[in-house]
Protein backbone atom coordinates (compact mmCIF):
# COMPACT_ATOMS: atom_id res chain seq x y z
CA UNK A 1 0.00 0.00 0.00
CA UNK A 2 2.78 2.29 0.43
CA UNK A 3 4.27 1.89 -2.36
CA UNK A 4 0.82 2.44 -4.46
CA UNK A 5 0.57 5.36 -2.72
CA UNK A 6 4.09 6.71 -2.85
CA UNK A 7 4.22 6.14 -6.74
CA UNK A 8 1.80 9.02 -7.98
CA UNK A 9 3.82 11.49 -5.90
CA UNK A 10 6.92 10.40 -7.47
CA UNK A 11 5.47 10.88 -11.24
CA UNK A 12 4.44 14.12 -10.69
CA UNK A 13 7.43 15.16 -9.54
CA UNK A 14 9.34 13.88 -12.17
CA UNK A 15 7.50 16.03 -14.86
CA UNK A 16 7.83 19.04 -12.94
CA UNK A 17 11.46 18.91 -12.21
CA UNK A 18 12.70 17.92 -15.74
CA UNK A 19 9.75 18.78 -18.35
CA UNK A 20 8.75 22.34 -18.72
CA UNK A 21 6.59 22.92 -21.30
CA UNK A 22 7.78 25.95 -23.89
CA UNK A 23 5.43 25.95 -26.75
CA UNK A 24 2.59 24.39 -29.11
CA UNK A 25 2.56 24.09 -32.50
CA UNK A 26 -0.41 23.05 -33.98
CA UNK A 27 -1.05 21.86 -37.49
CA UNK A 28 -5.07 22.56 -38.56
CA UNK A 29 -4.50 20.96 -41.72
CA UNK A 30 -3.46 17.77 -40.68
CA UNK A 31 -5.29 14.75 -38.70
CA UNK A 32 -2.54 12.45 -39.35
CA UNK A 33 0.98 13.32 -37.74
CA UNK A 34 3.71 10.13 -38.88
CA UNK A 35 6.32 12.17 -37.54
CA UNK A 36 8.53 15.52 -36.38
CA UNK A 37 12.07 16.59 -36.22
CA UNK A 38 13.82 20.17 -36.28
CA UNK A 39 16.16 21.06 -38.98
CA UNK A 40 18.25 24.61 -39.60
CA UNK A 41 17.16 26.53 -41.86
CA UNK A 42 18.53 29.24 -44.09
CA UNK A 43 16.86 32.16 -45.42
CA UNK A 44 18.12 35.76 -46.19
CA UNK A 45 21.25 35.44 -44.36
CA UNK A 46 19.67 34.01 -41.15
CA UNK A 47 19.93 30.63 -39.76
CA UNK A 48 16.91 29.16 -37.22
CA UNK A 49 16.29 26.09 -36.02
CA UNK A 50 12.90 24.78 -37.64
CA UNK A 51 10.57 22.28 -36.83
CA UNK A 52 9.39 19.62 -39.22
CA UNK A 53 6.27 17.96 -39.43
CA UNK A 54 4.75 14.97 -41.82
CA UNK A 55 1.65 13.82 -41.91
CA UNK A 56 0.76 10.73 -44.40
CA UNK A 57 0.53 13.02 -47.54
CA UNK A 58 2.73 16.39 -46.82
CA UNK A 59 5.60 17.71 -44.92
CA UNK A 60 5.96 20.91 -43.25
CA UNK A 61 8.37 23.46 -42.45
CA UNK A 62 8.08 25.81 -39.75
CA UNK A 63 9.83 28.47 -38.38
CA UNK A 64 9.42 30.14 -35.04
CA UNK A 65 7.95 33.71 -35.19
CA UNK A 66 7.55 34.84 -31.61
CA UNK A 67 7.62 32.99 -28.31
CA UNK A 68 5.37 30.28 -28.62
CA UNK A 69 4.51 31.30 -31.99
CA UNK A 70 5.32 29.19 -35.14
CA UNK A 71 5.12 30.41 -38.67
CA UNK A 72 4.61 27.78 -41.74
CA UNK A 73 7.17 28.51 -44.19
CA UNK A 74 6.24 25.81 -46.74
CA UNK A 75 4.01 22.69 -47.52
CA UNK A 76 5.64 19.75 -49.52
CA UNK A 77 2.99 17.37 -51.45
CA UNK A 78 3.93 14.13 -51.73
CA UNK A 79 1.73 12.13 -53.56
CA UNK A 80 0.35 8.73 -53.47
CA UNK A 81 2.68 7.19 -51.51
CA UNK A 82 2.34 7.78 -47.77
CA UNK A 83 5.23 9.29 -45.25
CA UNK A 84 6.68 6.92 -42.86
CA UNK A 85 9.08 9.46 -41.28
CA UNK A 86 11.38 11.91 -41.07
CA UNK A 87 15.04 11.13 -41.33
CA UNK A 88 17.32 13.26 -39.39
CA UNK A 89 20.51 14.39 -41.29
CA UNK A 90 23.44 15.67 -39.00
CA UNK A 91 25.05 18.70 -39.61
CA UNK A 92 23.10 19.73 -42.42
CA UNK A 93 21.23 22.81 -43.48
CA UNK A 94 18.40 23.72 -45.90
CA UNK A 95 17.94 19.49 -46.03
CA UNK A 96 14.98 17.57 -45.27
CA UNK A 97 14.75 13.54 -45.99
CA UNK A 98 12.46 11.26 -45.87
CA UNK A 99 10.90 8.10 -46.25
CA UNK A 100 7.78 6.74 -47.67
CA UNK A 101 6.26 3.85 -48.15
CA UNK A 102 3.34 1.11 -47.14
CA UNK A 103 4.63 -1.52 -44.56
CA UNK A 104 7.80 -0.90 -45.52
CA UNK A 105 9.82 2.24 -46.60
CA UNK A 106 9.60 1.94 -50.23
CA UNK A 107 11.27 5.21 -51.50
CA UNK A 108 13.32 7.88 -50.07
CA UNK A 109 12.84 11.63 -50.57
CA UNK A 110 15.13 14.64 -50.08
CA UNK A 111 13.37 18.15 -49.78
CA UNK A 112 14.60 21.55 -50.03
CA UNK A 113 15.04 24.90 -51.15
CA UNK A 114 16.62 26.19 -54.38
CA UNK A 115 18.29 29.38 -54.52
CA UNK A 116 18.59 29.01 -58.00
CA UNK A 117 15.19 29.52 -59.35
CA UNK A 118 14.13 30.67 -55.79
CA UNK A 119 11.67 27.34 -55.29
CA UNK A 120 10.76 24.30 -52.84
CA UNK A 121 11.71 21.11 -54.21
CA UNK A 122 11.87 17.33 -53.91
CA UNK A 123 14.07 15.09 -55.40
CA UNK A 124 14.45 10.60 -55.51
CA UNK A 125 17.24 9.49 -53.45
CA UNK A 126 16.64 5.63 -53.51
CA UNK A 127 14.00 3.26 -54.53
CA UNK A 128 13.26 -0.72 -53.20
CA UNK A 129 12.57 -2.18 -50.38
CA UNK A 130 14.08 -0.72 -47.44
CA UNK A 131 14.64 -1.96 -44.28
CA UNK A 132 17.00 0.39 -42.45
CA UNK A 133 17.98 3.98 -43.12
CA UNK A 134 20.00 6.34 -41.22
CA UNK A 135 21.81 9.78 -41.94
CA UNK A 136 24.97 10.19 -41.61
CA UNK A 137 28.04 13.06 -40.75
CA UNK A 138 29.23 14.88 -44.19
CA UNK A 139 25.66 14.78 -45.60
CA UNK A 140 25.09 10.32 -46.54
CA UNK A 141 22.87 8.28 -45.69
CA UNK A 142 23.02 4.56 -44.80
CA UNK A 143 20.50 1.90 -45.86
CA UNK A 144 19.87 -2.09 -45.79
CA UNK A 145 17.34 -2.91 -49.17
CA UNK A 146 16.52 -6.60 -49.71
CA UNK A 147 15.67 -7.85 -52.94
CA UNK A 148 14.63 -11.88 -53.19
CA UNK A 149 17.93 -13.25 -53.41
CA UNK A 150 20.14 -10.78 -51.37
CA UNK A 151 20.42 -7.92 -49.58
CA UNK A 152 22.38 -4.43 -50.24
CA UNK A 153 24.08 -2.28 -47.47
CA UNK A 154 24.65 1.18 -49.24
CA UNK A 155 25.77 4.44 -48.35
CA UNK A 156 24.76 7.44 -50.37
CA UNK A 157 26.32 10.86 -50.44
CA UNK A 158 23.97 13.92 -51.06
CA UNK A 159 24.16 16.87 -52.89
CA UNK A 160 22.10 20.25 -52.61
CA UNK A 161 19.95 18.81 -55.41
CA UNK A 162 19.82 15.22 -54.52
CA UNK A 163 22.03 12.16 -54.56
CA UNK A 164 25.66 12.36 -55.48
CA UNK A 165 27.44 9.90 -57.97
CA UNK A 166 29.71 8.34 -54.96
CA UNK A 167 29.00 5.91 -52.46
CA UNK A 168 29.62 2.90 -50.77
CA UNK A 169 28.65 -0.76 -50.75
CA UNK A 170 28.98 -2.07 -47.61
CA UNK A 171 29.30 -6.03 -47.01
CA UNK A 172 26.24 -7.06 -45.97
CA UNK A 173 25.72 -10.13 -43.10
CA UNK A 174 23.47 -12.60 -44.09
CA UNK A 175 20.55 -11.60 -42.00
CA UNK A 176 18.45 -8.31 -41.99
CA UNK A 177 20.03 -5.01 -41.05
CA UNK A 178 17.24 -3.10 -39.11
CA UNK A 179 19.00 -0.02 -37.12
CA UNK A 180 22.41 1.46 -37.58
CA UNK A 181 24.40 3.60 -34.97
CA UNK A 182 27.39 5.68 -36.30
CA UNK A 183 30.33 5.05 -33.73
CA UNK A 184 31.44 8.14 -32.11
CA UNK A 185 35.05 8.15 -31.27
CA UNK A 186 36.03 6.25 -34.43
CA UNK A 187 35.87 7.87 -37.75
CA UNK A 188 34.41 5.31 -40.38
CA UNK A 189 33.00 2.94 -37.78
CA UNK A 190 30.00 1.87 -38.47
CA UNK A 191 27.65 -0.39 -36.33
CA UNK A 192 24.00 -1.78 -37.20
CA UNK A 193 22.22 -4.99 -35.60
CA UNK A 194 20.27 -7.45 -37.02
CA UNK A 195 17.31 -9.70 -37.26
CA UNK A 196 18.60 -12.28 -34.92
CA UNK A 197 20.04 -9.96 -32.81
CA UNK A 198 23.68 -9.88 -33.72
CA UNK A 199 25.53 -6.06 -33.70
CA UNK A 200 27.54 -5.99 -37.16
CA UNK A 201 30.95 -3.68 -37.51
CA UNK A 202 32.19 -2.29 -40.87
CA UNK A 203 34.34 0.16 -41.94
CA UNK A 204 32.41 2.94 -44.01
CA UNK A 205 35.81 4.05 -46.04
CA UNK A 206 36.31 -0.11 -47.26
CA UNK A 207 33.14 -1.23 -46.98
CA UNK A 208 34.88 -4.09 -45.00
CA UNK A 209 32.25 -6.14 -42.42
CA UNK A 210 34.70 -6.41 -39.75
CA UNK A 211 33.17 -8.26 -36.90
CA UNK A 212 29.33 -9.51 -35.93
CA UNK A 213 28.97 -10.12 -32.32
CA UNK A 214 25.90 -11.54 -31.06
CA UNK A 215 23.87 -9.55 -28.09
CA UNK A 216 22.14 -12.73 -26.84
CA UNK A 217 18.36 -13.94 -27.33
CA UNK A 218 17.12 -12.71 -23.93
CA UNK A 219 15.63 -9.18 -25.03
CA UNK A 220 14.89 -9.86 -28.74
CA UNK A 221 14.85 -7.39 -31.08
CA UNK A 222 17.40 -5.16 -30.07
CA UNK A 223 17.54 -1.94 -32.31
CA UNK A 224 20.89 0.10 -31.53
CA UNK A 225 20.44 3.85 -31.21
CA UNK A 226 23.99 4.93 -30.53
CA UNK A 227 27.30 3.36 -30.49
CA UNK A 228 30.84 5.25 -29.34
CA UNK A 229 34.27 3.78 -28.30
CA UNK A 230 36.10 4.35 -25.54
CA UNK A 231 39.14 3.02 -24.05
CA UNK A 232 39.25 -0.01 -26.49
CA UNK A 233 35.54 -0.71 -26.14
CA UNK A 234 32.52 -0.47 -28.44
CA UNK A 235 29.15 0.78 -25.99
CA UNK A 236 26.37 0.30 -27.44
CA UNK A 237 22.92 1.51 -26.72
CA UNK A 238 20.21 -0.90 -27.33
CA UNK A 239 16.30 -0.56 -27.38
CA UNK A 240 14.31 -3.30 -26.31
CA UNK A 241 10.49 -2.85 -27.41
CA UNK A 242 9.25 -5.97 -27.03
CA UNK A 243 11.58 -7.53 -24.06
CA UNK A 244 9.74 -9.22 -21.47
CA UNK A 245 10.13 -8.32 -17.55
CA UNK A 246 12.81 -10.47 -15.86
CA UNK A 247 13.34 -10.44 -11.90
CA UNK A 248 17.33 -10.07 -12.34
CA UNK A 249 16.97 -6.33 -14.43
CA UNK A 250 13.33 -5.35 -14.12
CA UNK A 251 11.48 -4.14 -17.27
CA UNK A 252 14.35 -2.83 -19.42
CA UNK A 253 13.65 -0.41 -22.37
CA UNK A 254 16.76 0.55 -22.82
CA UNK A 255 20.96 -1.30 -22.23
CA UNK A 256 23.88 -0.31 -22.62
CA UNK A 257 26.21 -2.99 -23.56
CA UNK A 258 30.01 -3.33 -23.61
CA UNK A 259 31.62 -4.58 -26.21
CA UNK A 260 34.98 -6.22 -27.32
CA UNK A 261 35.25 -5.73 -30.62
CA UNK A 262 38.56 -7.98 -30.78
CA UNK A 263 36.92 -10.95 -29.18
CA UNK A 264 33.11 -10.28 -29.53
CA UNK A 265 32.42 -10.94 -25.90
CA UNK A 266 29.93 -8.55 -24.55
CA UNK A 267 28.63 -7.71 -20.80
CA UNK A 268 25.79 -5.52 -20.01
CA UNK A 269 27.08 -1.87 -18.29
CA UNK A 270 23.69 -0.66 -17.76
CA UNK A 271 19.73 -1.04 -17.68
CA UNK A 272 17.06 1.25 -18.40
CA UNK A 273 13.80 -0.07 -16.52
CA UNK A 274 10.06 1.25 -16.96
CA UNK A 275 8.54 3.44 -14.46
CA UNK A 276 6.92 2.23 -11.92
CA UNK A 277 3.23 1.15 -13.10
CA UNK A 278 4.17 0.65 -16.60
CA UNK A 279 5.17 -3.07 -16.12
CA UNK A 280 4.12 -5.46 -19.02
CA UNK A 281 3.83 -4.25 -22.54
CA UNK A 282 6.93 -1.58 -23.42
CA UNK A 283 6.90 1.09 -25.64
CA UNK A 284 5.95 2.19 -28.79
CA UNK A 285 8.75 3.92 -30.13
CA UNK A 286 11.82 5.90 -28.97
CA UNK A 287 15.12 7.75 -29.35
CA UNK A 288 18.26 8.17 -28.25
CA UNK A 289 20.54 11.71 -28.12
CA UNK A 290 23.76 11.92 -26.14
CA UNK A 291 22.87 9.98 -22.93
CA UNK A 292 18.85 10.95 -22.70
CA UNK A 293 16.76 8.30 -23.94
CA UNK A 294 12.57 8.95 -24.44
CA UNK A 295 10.10 7.01 -25.71
CA UNK A 296 6.29 6.45 -26.11
CA UNK A 297 5.18 3.62 -23.75
CA UNK A 298 1.64 2.16 -24.52
CA UNK A 299 0.11 3.18 -21.81
CA UNK A 300 0.22 7.02 -23.44
CA UNK A 301 2.87 8.68 -21.66
CA UNK A 302 6.37 9.57 -22.83
CA UNK A 303 9.01 8.84 -20.27
CA UNK A 304 12.88 10.29 -20.27
CA UNK A 305 15.53 8.62 -18.76
CA UNK A 306 19.23 8.90 -18.10
CA UNK A 307 21.28 6.23 -19.88
CA UNK A 308 24.34 6.33 -17.87
CA UNK A 309 22.16 6.52 -14.74
CA UNK A 310 19.91 3.73 -15.70
CA UNK A 311 17.12 6.12 -14.09
CA UNK A 312 14.00 7.31 -15.57
CA UNK A 313 14.29 11.11 -14.84
CA UNK A 314 10.96 12.75 -16.66
CA UNK A 315 7.27 11.19 -17.44
CA UNK A 316 5.03 13.14 -19.34
CA UNK A 317 1.07 11.73 -18.89
CA UNK A 318 -0.81 11.56 -21.48
CA UNK A 319 -2.17 14.97 -22.56
CA UNK A 320 -5.88 16.47 -21.75
CA UNK A 321 -6.73 15.79 -25.84
CA UNK A 322 -5.17 12.30 -25.61
CA UNK A 323 -2.31 9.46 -25.73
CA UNK A 324 1.01 10.88 -27.13
CA UNK A 325 1.95 9.34 -30.26
CA UNK A 326 5.42 10.54 -31.28
CA UNK A 327 8.74 11.95 -29.32
CA UNK A 328 11.85 13.60 -30.68
CA UNK A 329 14.92 15.32 -29.55
CA UNK A 330 15.69 18.53 -30.99
CA UNK A 331 19.23 18.69 -32.93
CA UNK A 332 20.55 20.76 -30.01
CA UNK A 333 19.77 18.68 -27.13
CA UNK A 334 17.82 19.71 -23.86
CA UNK A 335 14.44 20.01 -25.63
CA UNK A 336 12.12 17.43 -26.30
CA UNK A 337 9.32 17.29 -29.25
CA UNK A 338 6.66 15.44 -27.95
CA UNK A 339 3.63 14.82 -30.96
CA UNK A 340 -0.14 13.91 -30.68
CA UNK A 341 -1.89 11.95 -33.40
CA UNK A 342 -4.15 15.56 -33.99
CA UNK A 343 -0.50 17.08 -35.48
CA UNK A 344 -0.35 19.23 -32.07
CA UNK A 345 3.22 19.26 -31.53
CA UNK A 346 4.66 20.60 -27.83
CA UNK A 347 8.08 21.60 -27.14
CA UNK A 348 9.47 20.69 -23.64
CA UNK A 349 12.41 22.06 -22.34
CA UNK A 350 14.37 19.59 -20.43
CA UNK A 351 16.82 20.02 -17.67
CA UNK B 1 33.54 -5.74 -16.79
CA UNK B 2 36.38 -6.63 -16.09
CA UNK B 3 39.50 -7.56 -18.90
CA UNK B 4 39.44 -11.37 -18.31
CA UNK B 5 35.72 -11.25 -18.63
CA UNK B 6 36.17 -9.60 -22.14
CA UNK B 7 39.35 -10.89 -23.55
CA UNK B 8 42.19 -8.96 -24.33
CA UNK B 9 41.79 -5.16 -25.43
CA UNK B 10 42.91 -3.30 -27.54
CA UNK B 11 42.66 0.51 -27.85
CA UNK B 12 43.22 0.31 -31.86
CA UNK B 13 40.66 -2.75 -32.38
CA UNK B 14 39.26 -0.36 -35.45
CA UNK B 15 42.48 -0.33 -37.24
CA UNK B 16 43.65 -3.95 -36.02
CA UNK B 17 40.15 -5.76 -37.29
CA UNK B 18 40.58 -3.86 -41.17
CA UNK B 19 43.75 -4.99 -41.53
CA UNK B 20 42.28 -8.66 -40.56
CA UNK B 21 39.55 -8.67 -42.39
CA UNK B 22 38.55 -9.36 -46.18
CA UNK B 23 38.47 -6.76 -48.31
Amino acid sequence: NEAEQLTPLLLDDLTDENLQFVSKLKDSSSSCAVDVSTVWWEAAGRRELCVVTACEISVSLWKPLAPDHWGRVYTWQLGEIPVIQIIPLPDTCNLICIALGNLEIGEIRLLLYSSANDSFKQSLVKTGNIKAVLGLKDRRLVSSSRTMQEQQVEVVSLSETGRSKDGQTLMPPEETVLAFAEVEGVRDALVGTTAVNSVVVWNLKTGQLLKKMHVGYSYPASICHRAYSDSGLLFVVLSHPHAKESESCGNPAFRVIAFNPKTARSTGVMFSSLPPGHAGRQYLEGEVKDASAAAVLTSGAIAVWDLLLGQCTALLPPGPSGSWSLVRWCVTSARLLAGQTDGSVYVYRYS
Amino acid sequence: CSESDLGPISLNWFEELSSEAPP
